[in-house]
């Protein structure tokens, strides 16, 4: 057994497979669990659809964890799945997303990686993959995608931190994301990725510094969203496209999925903006979830609303 | 295989006040291991950023008089990362 779950704690790999079965038996009729593929390691791929069984209704697909050392990421995950689940039926909001509209939930994206950070290396942050004529592991998945893929003057060294991979998608763990996400691409509206630190709520583009068609659209929900986040407890957030905000990058997964035709992406950099940086305290995971709770659901909100 | 350990490894904040500067960094990084933890690479370093690195006990005094030598100004976010990653689980089992 791999003893007892907890929200207000950090979670193993082991500890997480075991709460999504349990997702599962708890409340059946509002979520399943589907194996998207497997990992380089073979580890399974679990994503967790919460809604009715309706494949036609509008959906959101988000994934925590791609970064392996981003332990607050694959948190903030299961919190959305658990206050979905409760709160159905009692909150109004929920309520009516839940009855209209389907979220599809990777909790651990980078699943080997995060294994590693747990057992072997705190401060891992590639997956688990070989390298071809090196003895460096890993590539960063969030480099790994098919968009302007290593357009940068980035670094074809397996041992950066930041390397993308020999090719696009060339790692299981990419390739099953964008996989399940073509084959839902009619009913995925929007896609979120939740990543830390800095406090940011980022949009397209990152490879390039010219704007999306719908650049006024994302920065008003950026806007509001970050707003709404900081009603409760007053933490600051930046928003803005990921070229201008941070800086440029190239093949990450917001800017994949915008060009495949999900005009509504988002990425959250969580708490915090440096104090404690990736290794944000315990203490600081619940008050960290109800706040970026927020602004998902009001993502959510407007997705439901203004998209067909 | 031990679980890597990360005593007495820091985390240096540094923000580049002009071009100079953020070369500095960048050539901190060619001779020495910085992990950065943001900007998530030393080639996105650049002038007024806020800069998070961290580094080994063992290379930290280098660095440090790299940036003092420079006139640089920094601040030692965290002085031993081992007692952090403890640190980071503050909740008891209820």
């Amino acid at each position: 057994m791999p003893g007892r779950h907890s929200y207000a704690k950090y979670n193993s790999w082991d500890k997480i497979v075991a709460w999504t079965e349990k997702m599962v038996h708890k409340c059946p009729d509002m979520v399943s669990r589907i194996k998207i593929g497997t990992t380089v390691e073979d580890n399974p791929l679990y994503v967790l659809k919460i809604g009715k069984k309706d494949e036609r209704r509008k959906a959101i697909f988000m994934d925590c964890g791609i970064h392996a050392r981003e332990w607050i990421s694959p948190a903030f995950c299961q919190w959305f799945v658990y206050q979905a689940t409760k709160t159905y039926g009692k909150n109004k909001i929920m309520t009516k997303l839940l009855d209209q509209m389907n979220f599809y939930v990777l909790p651990v994206f980078n699943v080997d990686g995060y294994i590693w950070s747990w057992k072997q290396n705190r401060m891992w942050r590639k997956n688990r993959s070989k390298n071809q004529n090196s003895n460096c592991i890993g590539t960063d998945l969030n480099r790994n995608f098919n968009v302007s893929w290593n357009a940068f003057p980035t670094t074809k060294d397996p041992c950066k931190e930041t390397y993308p991979g020999p090719e696009p998608e060339s790692e299981k763990e990419t390739k099953a994301v964008t996989d399940f996400i073509q084959s839902h691409l009619k009913s995925i509206k929007a896609y979120i990725t939740i990543h830390s630190y800095s406090q940011m709520l980022l949009f397209p583009y990152g490879y390039t510094s010219e704007l999306p068609p719908n650049n006024e659209e994302l920065t008003k929900v950026a806007k509001i969203g970050t707003d709404v986040l900081s009603t409760l407890y007053e933490t600051h957030y930046i928003y803005g496209p990921i070229a201008s905000t941070i800086y440029p990058t190239s093949g990450s997964s917001l800017d994949w999925a915008y060009n495949l035709g999900v005009h509504h992406t988002f990425a959250f950099e969580l708490r915090d903006r440096g104090r404690f940086g990736f290794l944000l305290p315990e203490s600081q995971i619940k008050s960290t979830c109800k706040e970026t709770m927020l602004a998902v659901k009001f993502i959510a909100k407007y997705i439901l609303k203004h998209t067909s | 295989i031990a679980p890597v350990r990360f005593d007495r490894e820091k985390v240096f904040r540094v923000k580049p006040q002009d071009e100079n500067q953020a070369n500095v960094i960048k050539d901190l990084a060619k001779t020495n291991k910085l992990d950065f933890w943001y900007p998530d690479a030393g080639l996105h370093v650049a002038t007024n950023m806020t800069v998070d690195f961290q580094v080994s006990d063992k290379e930290s005094q280098s660095i440090q008089s790299a940036l003092d030598q420079n006139k640089m100004h920094y601040e030692i976010l965290i002085h031993d990362l081992q007692e952090v990653i403890e640190k980071q689980f503050d909740v008891k089992e209820d």
